[in-house]
């Protein structure tokens, strides 16, 4: 699994 | 938020616009495909789940929430209100062939195994080919009218434009979300021999025609 990253965008 | 990423939800936001009005205006949704809405329906409801349970800014929630109306008005639009107008004999592909491969793929390669991880996975997923049964029902018919190439087009440089966002970010905050990455280029990909017609034709003014 790749890194969990923030989901700032739409 | 940079300028790339703004164009590009700004893109995004005319082109629901423009169909919108497109369809209220001719009273009419002749030449839309149904069914790529209900896939963008789908798309945005798996994906901003996170409306309750994560803030991230006023435009976003507002973003979002038009995203969410704006594609179930569409979908109400089409199947209920101007029904008489949907050209369902050309739109004919059959949406499971995208919904199950994506709803697998997100099962397989998501950055965590929770609910809401997947479902925004799939959402991702689904979102790179929903666009197929709209450009499959322009490729039927053969041609598109101006409007909804402008509407083709729009919704196009949207995901473009986040390539742009992407390389940016990636370069000035080290930020990247590969999953969305690889799905954005596919479905910019998706476009781009309907931008070549776009460019060559219907910006000179002429119909969007395919050849025999």
């Amino acid at each position: 699994n790749t890194k969990t990253v923030v989901k700032d965008e739409l | 938020m940079n300028i790339f990423r703004l164009t590009g939800d700004l893109a995004h936001l005319l082109a629901i616009i423009i169909l919108l009005l497109k369809i209220w205006k001719t009273r009419s949704c002749a030449g839309i495909s149904g069914k790529s809405q209900i896939l963008f329906a789908i798309v945005y409801t798996t994906r901003y789940l996170d409306l309750v349970t994560t803030y991230v800014s006023a435009y976003n929630t507002l973003m979002k929430i038009f995203f969410l109306g704006s594609s179930f008005a569409t979908v109400y639009l089409i199947y209920v209100k101007f029904k008489a107008t949907y050209d369902h004999n050309h739109d004919t592909f059959r949406i499971e062939f995208l919904i199950l491969p994506a709803v697998i793929l997100a099962l397989l390669i998501n950055h965590a195994f929770t609910p809401l991880e997947i479902l925004w996975t799939f959402s991702i997923y689904l979102e790179s080919v929903a666009i197929l049964p709209q450009l499959f029902m322009v490729s039927k018919t053969g041609e598109a009218e101006s409007i909804t190439s402008h509407y083709l087009f729009a919704l196009g440089s949207y995901r473009g434009l986040y390539i742009l966002n992407w390389i940016y970010r990636y370069a000035m905050e080290s930020h990247y979300d590969l999953i969305a990455i690889v799905a954005g280029i596919v479905q910019t990909v998706l476009y781009c021999d309907f931008f070549y017609l776009y460019i060559t034709k219907v910006l000179k003014g002429k119909k969007l025609q395919l050849p025999a």
